[in-house]
Order: structure tokens, then C-alpha cells, then sequence
């Protein structure tokens, strides 16, 4: 598969809201967003695995400005649910490598990630999409491995 | 935020493999899609969330011809990550809505949720991009799933 990677970006501006044992169950995730819509907080990345033992996690990114009203918003939905709890991170950031062609993500995934290994940059979250793999790793290090994964890449410049 | 679905997509073509207790250390993640991408597995989805405890849980979905083919490569690997589980589940679908303009997920992720919630329909794993959302769900009850959501977002017929 002939994939082109075109570029890494980079996204300082997110906090990260994890939501953690809320009920696996139908309607959960329905009035967690219905409370994030409502308080006019902008949602970018979701990611939600599997849950076990009837409860599951979710984290999503939230402009840093918006973190405050987003944890207040979610706190005041937890009882409604029936159980869970709300922490967030704000040293994290976004970095997406970008491609055409992407018919399978296994090949770039398997580039970044080990640009990744190489700059000791732990991933928190994998997302993925047709064009584009994201992950989120810490701040610190990160311009590190922005650089390291250009060269795995074999690309110029940032995007940032 | 004036967003317009166009479209729900629904793939039944896809398996999900779960890659349980691995260690959620810098190369893990590069180990494991080193190992896709040498058994040739086409990947769609990768979701990952936050690990506990030094372990992560990471799924991701594959056409079901090559779930086999994924389970075989990610169990050879597990002992060189030093640990972990794989389970594969072949009885879900992939449905996604696609809009544009989507500056933030939160407004189309709450009628989607909620759409699915009165469809009795448990989200299993959420993954977004910029035009999109996705979530895996099971297969027995999807058609009815789509239908709801259609209804909820005006739209007049399935994008299967
Ligand atoms: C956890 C949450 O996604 C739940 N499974 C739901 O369907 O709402
Ligand atoms: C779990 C896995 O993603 C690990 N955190 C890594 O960086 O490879």
C-alpha cells in the first residue's frame, strides 16, 4: 500500500477529561454528552474501549480553556448516571501524523509508534481516522518526538 | 455551531480484536503494529485509552477475513511485550455519522448517544474524527440502531 504521509501536527491547546466507571450500559454516554452540549464545551477527540465488569471509561479533549467547565459539567451529571468519577490532565498534547492512502492504519501506526518508542514518549490515547492516526503523549518531550517522528517519516517540517 | 449530518455509514464487515493488560510503557504499541503490518492485517480502527495500574487495554478492528490472521500475530508478540491478552469478537458493526462543520463533536455525539440509547443499542468503543464520529456496537439490533439514528438527524435514507 502506497501510503503518503503528508505531515505531523501538533495541538499544545488540550486538556485531557477522563470519565472513569461510569455504567456500560445503553443511555450513559447519551446524557454525558447531552451535559457537555449543553454547557458549550467543544469536544474533540472520544475514545471509549471496551468496558468490563459493567463499567467503562471514556476520555475526550477539551480546549485548555474549556477543562474547568467541562469537569464542573460532567461532575454535576455523575449522580444521574448511577456512579463514576472525573479527573483531569492538562500537560498533555495532541500529535497526528497525516496521510493519503491510508487504506490500513497498520503500517503508519506501526512507523509512529516506534518513533514514539524512540523518543520514550509513552501513548495515552489512539485515535484514528481515514487520513490521520492521533495520539496524545505528554507535553514534556513532545517537540522531541515531533522531530523524531518527522525523520521516521522522512518529512521537513513541523505543521505545527 | 451549524453542523449538518449528511450521512450514517454502517460497516458489518468488521471484527474487533482486544488487546488486553499490556504494558503501558514507551514501545509496546510499536511492537504490536510492527507485527500487523508484517502479517499484512488491514487495520481500521485503533482505539486506545488511558492505562491503570502499568497496563493499557488497545482495540482495534480489522475486516473479519483477517481476524483470524491479527489474533495469530498479536499472540506471538504478547510474550515479548512481557504480558497481555487477546480476545477477538466477530458479532459487531461499525456505525458512523458524517457531517461537516463539525468544529466540535459535543452537539452531534449527544443526539447520536442518545439516538443509540433509545435504540437500546450499547456503545462498546467511540472513536472521532473532524467529519465523523464511529462507534462499534453489536450487530443484533444495528438495523434498527440506524434507523433511530437516521430519524434523529433528519435524514431520509441509510448510507450502508
Ligand atoms: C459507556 C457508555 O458508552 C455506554 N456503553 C452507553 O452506551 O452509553
Ligand atoms: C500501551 C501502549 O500504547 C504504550 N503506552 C506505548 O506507548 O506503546
Amino acid at each position: 500500500e502506497d501510503v503518503v504521509v503528508r505531515g505531523v501536527a501538533l495541538d499544545k491547546n488540550q486538556a485531557k477529561v477522563m470519565v472513569g466507571n461510569i455504567p456500560d450500559k445503553p443511555g450513559s454516554a447519551a446524557k454525558l454528552f447531552d451535559a457537555l452540549a449543553s454547557a458549550n464545551v467543544i469536544v474533540d477527540m472520544i475514545v471509549q474501549n471496551l468496558g468490563r465488569n459493567g463499567v467503562a471509561n471514556m476520555t475526550f479533549t477539551v480546549p485548555r480553556d474549556d477543562s474547568e467547565r467541562a469537569r464542573v459539567a460532567v461532575e454535576k451529571v455523575l449522580e444521574e448516571l448511577g456512579g463514576g468519577e472525573v479527573t483531569l490532565f492538562g500537560d498533555i498534547v495532541k500529535l497526528s501524523v497525516v496521510g493519503i492512502g491510508m487504506r490500513s492504519h497498520s503500517g503508519v501506526a506501526s512507523t509512529l509508534f516506534s518513533a514514539l518508542a524512540e523518543a520514550k514518549s509513552n501513548i495515552q490515547i489512539i485515535s484514528t481516522s481515514e487520513i490521520k492516526i492521533s495520539v496524545v503523549i505528554d507535553e514534556e518531550g513532545a517537540a522531541d518526538a515531533v522531530r523524531i517522528v518527522h525523520t521516521a517519516f522522512g518529512l521537513d517540517k513541523a505543521e505545527a
